[in-house]
């Protein structure tokens, strides 16, 4: 799965999340991917999520609305990302991963699972990493 | 304001033989979608350039280089949304198409639908005049190599699974 987040000079924010599935899938699965909530939400006034991981448990917990519905209780982008993804993990048994921005350019990348592979751009400088810690 | 663009490119397991490929394809998308903020372009554009740049990096499980399906095919999700009216758009089980994040993008600005799937989305598709390619393009060796090795009798599907996520 791939994904982005981003928000612009204007102040919007947009997400997009996209995906081959899982390996040697039954025919005809879909997983959270192009369900809203799930594999991405976006709103100018909270913020903007893409996820990506076991998609069956991120439909369980609508992982992307649950971040930003965290954010809208006041928490940061990295706090939001670590309560949900922990909910997840801890309810059923799911593991993930979530690039997050609110709409003042606040920005996290965060997973649950061993790796994720991400890259940011703000301000000329571009962080990335892949594994945690990074 | 501060424009920013983030992007990811899967939690599943990356070997080791991989990780430099996959850091470089993050970096460069999330590059060239900054280049698009910078120039005053919207945060949908600056998002779903980003993620077509990485549906056409076989190295990521989208678009070229999707995992295959029980039988051996590639079939395909994608999602957009924009923050300003929640708008969006999406495809399920979609095929032979090299971009569906454009597709995707095309039903939330073409449509008063939310999702298309499978031959309804092919066939919007063809009504778009998005090109059809062929299915063999988008199957990369080592997606095949992944497929066969789960389908061997002895893996244990569990095991498969577990850290291969979508």
């Amino acid at each position: 799965t791939v994904g982005a987040v981003a928000v612009d000079l204007e102040g919007n924010v947009a997400c997009a999340t996209s995906t081959g599935g899982m390996t040697n899938k039954m025919e005809g699965r879909v997983g959270d991917t192009p369900c809203v909530g799930c594999g991405g939400y976006a709103d100018n006034h909270i913020g903007a999520v893409s996820s990506t991981g076991h998609g069956e448990t991120i439909m369980k917990v609508t992982l992307s609305r649950l971040i930003l519905f965290h954010m809208e209780q006041g928490k940061s982008p990295e706090e939001a990302s670590d309560e949900a993804l922990a909910y997840m993990k801890e309810r059923v048994h799911g593991l993930g991963g979530v690039v997050v921005v609110d709409p003042k350019g606040v920005w996290s990348a965060h997973f649950s699972s061993l790796q994720m592979s991400w890259a940011a751009a703000q301000q000329e400088q571009l962080h990335y990493g892949l594994y945690h810690g990074e | 304001m501060l424009p920013v663009v983030v992007v990811h490119g899967g939690a599943g397991h990356i070997p080791k033989d991989r990780a430099e490929i996959s850091y470089v394809g993050v970096k460069e998308a999330a590059r060239a979608a900054y280049s698009i903020l910078r120039s005053g372009g919207s945060a949908m554009d600056a998002v779903v350039e980003a993620v077509a740049m990485l549906e056409n990096n076989p190295v990521y499980n989208a678009g070229r280089g999707s995992v295959l399906n029980v039988k051996g095919e590639v079939e395909m999700d994608a999602l957009v949304m924009d923050g300003r009216t929640l708008a969006s758009g999406a495809v399920s089980a979609v095929r032979r198409v090299a971009n569906p994040i454009r597709l995707a993008r095309l039903v939330m600005e073409k449509t008063s639908h939310l999702c298309l799937t499978a031959e309804g989305a092919s066939q919007f598709a063809r009504t778009m005049g998005v090109p059809e390619v062929p299915e063999e393009s988008m199957i990369t060796d080592y997606a095949r190599m992944r497929w066969k090795k789960n389908l061997d009798p002895d893996t244990n599907p569990m095991e498969c699974q577990t850290g291969k996520m979508g």
